[in-house]
C-alpha cells in the first residue's frame, strides 16, 4: 500500500518520471546542497525502482546521490582533459 | 547541434515536463 506507487500505476512512463523527480528534488539538497538539479535528473532516469528506492530510503538517497556527483566529477575531469 | 550547451546528466527542474534523455542533443 505504497501511496506513491498507487499513484504512479496508472500514469505515462514521462508522467512517472516527472512525478518522481518532483518528489526527489526537494530531498537532494539534504545531502548535496549543490547539483540538486543534476543528480535529480541522474536519479530520475533509471529505472523507476531506483527513485522509488531512493525516496523509501534515504539511506539510499545519499548513496545514490554520492554515486551521482562522483560520475558527474568523473565525466567533468573527463572533459576538461580533452 | 547544441551538444556541447546541453550533457548527460539531463536536469531536473521542478514544474518543467520531463523529457529525459530526450533533453540531449546526440
Amino acid at each position: 500500500q505504497d501511496p506513491l506507487t498507487t499513484t504512479l500505476a496508472p500514469a505515462s512512463p514521462q508522467e512517472q518520471k516527472q512525478m518522481l523527480g518532483e518528489q526527489l528534488f526537494p530531498l537532494i539538497p539534504a545531502v548535496h546542497p549543490t547539483l540538486t538539479g543534476k543528480i535529480t535528473g541522474m536519479l530520475t532516469d533509471t529505472d523507476n525502482s531506483e527513485p522509488l528506492c531512493v525516496l523509501e530510503t534515504p539511506v539510499s538517497l545519499a548513496s545514490k546521490a554520492d554515486e551521482a556527483v562522483t560520475a558527474l566529477q568523473e565525466k567533468e575531469a573527463a572533459q576538461k582533459a580533452k | 547541434s547544441n551538444g556541447s550547451s546541453i550533457s548527460w546528466p539531463p536536469e531536473f527542474h521542478p514544474g518543467v515536463p520531463w523529457k529525459g534523455l530526450q533533453n540531449i542533443d546526440p
